[in-house]
């Protein structure tokens, strides 16, 4: 049985599409057979990989006509590492997820054979920013959710609105096995006052829930998805592949992977 | 009469919000009189600016209950600035709109008694991260739009979108005078070559569509929101100050605003 999780916040620019990518790389390298999906109509978690849009490649096609999505599913260039990625209309899957019945338990229904069929012990989902049905249907189908943050004041204002939303979808039996599995601070700059108080707001605050791993603020990040390659592909010596890494093995230990 | 101007990119963190504040900030300090409004459910520019969520205080009541738009505005500490600020319930905005007839065009009707009053030379929008109907609705009702686009790789994937979308709600009708005042390179770090390449590529590719003015990457422009102060009540001899009243002047000039 795979362990879902959802990688989640309304706040743009937080580092949701770089840790979905590098944390799926880093669960991957230690032999946890992994699945990423790219529910953002961007496509970032796609092109970071290196892959491109596909016509019919994405999770659109089995909301809107019950296409079978393991299908979809690609092994990629990196062992124990496979991609359901976006496509060009995939900015429609708002809009039919609204046409549903039972339009909060779409992903659920369909992630079922994924989770169930042996072969993925990891499902990451990669959200688009903000608390629409995409991501809430992505809520509602994960046993687990990371928030990123950055560590900078206005992600901060953001935390409790995604807190609440998750937990509200918890208590109200639309998710009850919903649990946070941890913060994690993105992009922290040591040289800044700023960053360092954002970190000791928040692990006062949500003391235990604030993943120890933090990930440095550093260019190498940003450069590696103009070359379609994860951290550990493009600088792996360097400190942001040592955070994912680490990271990984955190996630790994929390949530029971290895 | 008013022009409109909207703060649109559906890619998250790339400083619309940031933009939306010290830019109103800017033309008000030129005396224009500048009217900025919340339309982002997470409220960063009624923080940033120093203001809290207010109940009511939103343009929510106006779309939902029909009650009268200009009456909700503020007039902040800033001479020449007014500002309609979010509230919580502001996430219910789209929703509300789904159900109007004339979805595209809530805005533009709230808006017209603003923009025709005499009383504002320049109303900005800031949009949230996506292009669901609230940014859809504030590009319908705005005479031009400013793309802010981080200079990074993944930002700059998304240009074509945001450009394309805009570009098919003109060439559909639903507001045929829309125009493009053009795009402003923001957080740009003039010690990485990302930033570099970015901008190379975008001013040759755009050529003529992106603002001279660049704003650079600086804690500076971080730290103000954690004070409600704009960046020239919070570091006003700093260069984030000096690009963002350049930029003021750019954009009163580009738009005949003075
Ligand atoms: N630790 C880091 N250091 C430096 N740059 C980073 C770091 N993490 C992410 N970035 C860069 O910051 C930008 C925003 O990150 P990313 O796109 O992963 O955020 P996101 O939350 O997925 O954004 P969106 O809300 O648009 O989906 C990207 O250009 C990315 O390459
Ligand atoms: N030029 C800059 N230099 C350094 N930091 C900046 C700069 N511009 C904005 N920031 C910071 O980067 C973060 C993202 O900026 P901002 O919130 O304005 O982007 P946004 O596009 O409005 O985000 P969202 O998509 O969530 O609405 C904020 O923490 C902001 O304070
Ligand atoms: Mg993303
Ligand atoms: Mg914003």
């Amino acid at each position: 049985q795979a362990t879902i999780i959802s990688i989640a916040n309304q706040k743009g620019g937080v580092g949701k599409t770089t840790t979905a990518v590098n944390l799926a790389a880093a669960l991957a390298a230690a032999r946890v057979p992994t699945l990423l999906i790219d529910l953002d109509p961007q496509g970032n978690a796609t092109s970071a990989l290196g892959y491109e849009k596909k016509e019919g490649g994405s999770i659109l096609g089995a909301v809107r006509d019950a296409e079978d999505l393991a299908g979809k599913a690609i092994a990629t260039r990196i062992a124990n590492l496979s991609l359901i990625g976006a496509e060009t209309d995939l900015a429609s899957l708002e809009v039919e997820l609204q046409r549903k019945e039972n339009y909060l338990h779409q992903f659920k229904k369909h992630f079922a054979p994924l989770a169930q069929g042996g072969k993925y012990r990891a499902i990451l989902l990669d959200c688009p920013p903000s608390l629409g049905l995409i991501s809430m249907n992505a809520l509602a189908a994960s046993n687990t959710y990371i928030v990123t943050m950055q560590c900078e004041y206005l992600a901060m204002e953001g935390l409790g609105q995604i807190l609440k939303v998750a937990g509200s979808l918890k208590d109200a039996g639309a998710n009850p096995d919903l649990e946070l599995a941890g913060i994690l601070l993105t992009m922290y700059d040591a040289r800044t006052n700023l960053s360092r108080q954002v970190e000791d707001e928040v692990r006062k605050h949500l003391a235990g829930k604030v993943f120890k791993t933090t990930i440095p603020r550093t260019v190498r990040l940003a450069e590696a998805p103009s070359f379609g390659r994860t951290i550990f592909e493009y600088d792996p010596f360097g400190p942001a592949a040592a955070a994912y890494k680490a990271l990984g093995k955190e996630v790994a230990k929390a949530l029971g992977l290895k």
